[in-house]
């Protein structure tokens, strides 16, 4: 996997090292990447289709330069860009942005603890985040699309939840962590700024028991989220919620550790 | 001791450059300048977790910082009189040395264990530039 450029245009392969050298080496890459093992992703769709390597993708080469590296100051104006009507609101959290992470929806894999909780739950696994990255910001992204019927100016308030556990072990609450009002016509993705329950996850994943996702109309009666337009676990793979955070490196200079 | 005996297992053996041998013998060492180690995550098999992108030119400076130091388009000042000390005493005091002027970032977009996407910008981590310093 080693190349080298020999000076007269023409690249030759590195195979003087030894199998063992060879895995070192890699376990060096790793560590530089601030990994201790090769990631082994359990499931992920193609990083065409699936909503949240997609929405990645896209933002990676929005940022990349030709040659692979990235314009510091074109990372930035690109989120700036990408989050002028985002639900963080303060772009200056999103500007100094080191490290961007997208959690797929893992709610299918959890036991339900709330009835009716199908496509209203969502669940992030965190218990992965390094501590020392601090959260900047972390949104909620669900897509909408247009109701068909509605009346025009009709529209459906979204509330999204963090839910607790309580006392006893049966006890849930549940605490409002944003909420939003769209029209049923409208055909995007909407954002819910969920950066507290992502920043009390990280220091505490015990405590993550996931989202909880609330939609009433406008005489204020609970609706099923499909009724407004919201796509669940059975729409498409492009289209599923997904969770977005926005990490800032505490430390700025590399730190070199013993190991 | 491993970092250097590592090293030294990666040092390819470059073909002399056409003009070298028409040079004078001032010039007749290898001068500082950048050079490529492409690292390929797709030969390394990686392409299960890293996305994007599918290597990258670590780049790495290499060559000689020898007096005069004109050829060193990029030599500092202090390498300039680092050069002048060493040739005063030789055994003793180093030339000055081939490093990086110019490091840019680089990003990397790969999955983890849950599938979690991950784009990580890299600071300082490509080389543009090589110098004397």
């Amino acid at each position: 996997g080693f190349y080298a450029d020999n000076g007269v245009y023409q690249t030759i392969a590195v195979d003087r090292m030894r199998r063992k050298e060879q895995r070192e080496m890699q376990q060096e890459i790793l560590t530089l990447l601030g990994l201790h093992h090769r990631p082994k992703p359990l499931t992920h769709g193609s990083a065409e289709s699936a909503s949240a390597p997609k929405f990645m993708l896209d933002l990676y080469n929005t940022l990349k330069e030709e040659d692979g590296s990235i314009d510091e100051k074109l990372f930035t104006d690109a989120l700036k860009e990408r989050h002028l009507n985002s639900s963080l609101g303060n772009v200056k959290t999103i500007d100094d942005a080191d490290m961007i992470m997208s959690f797929v929806n893992h709610a299918e894999t959890q036991r339900p603890i709330i009835r009716h909780e199908r496509d209203r739950r969502f669940y992030f696994d965190f218990s992965e985040v390094p501590l020392e990255e601090t959260i900047t910001g972390a949104e909620l992204r669900l897509y909408k699309t247009p109701v068909e019927g509605a009346l025009p100016n009709t529209s459906f308030t979204i509330q999204v939840y963090r839910v607790e556990q309580g006392q006893d072990p049966e006890d849930k609450f549940l605490r409002i962590e944003s909420n939003q009002t769209v029209l049923a016509s409208m055909d995007g993705w909407i954002l819910m700024n969920v950066t507290h329950a992502a920043t009390l996850w990280q220091a505490f994943p015990a405590y993550n028991l996931g989202l909880f996702l609330s939609v009433h109309n406008e005489k204020g009666e609970d609706v099923h989220p499909w009724e407004a337009g919201i796509v669940g676990r059975k729409g498409a793979d492009d289209k599923q919620a997904f969770l977005v955070s926005f990490f800032k490196t505490a430390q700025e200079l590399h730190v070199r550790r013993t190991r | 001791a491993a970092r250097a005996a590592k090293r030294k297992n990666l040092e390819i053996s470059y073909p002399d450059e056409p003009l070298q041998m028409f040079a004078p013998p001032s010039y007749n060492i290898k001068s500082c300048k950048r050079k490529t180690l492409y690292v390929s995550f797709k030969a390394l098999g990686w392409q299960d977790w890293i996305i994007a992108p599918d290597g990258y030119s670590a780049f790495y400076c290499d060559g000689e910082c020898a007096f005069p130091l004109n050829a060193q388009m990029n030599a500092t000042n202090h390498a300039i009189v680092q050069t002048l000390v060493h040739l005063m005493e030789p055994e003793k005091i180093p030339k000055p040395c081939c490093a990086p002027t110019k490091l840019t970032a680089i990003s990397v977009l790969y999955f983890d264990d849950n599938s979690n996407v991950i784009l990580k910008k890299y600071r300082n981590m490509v080389v543009k530039s090589c110098g004397c310093h």
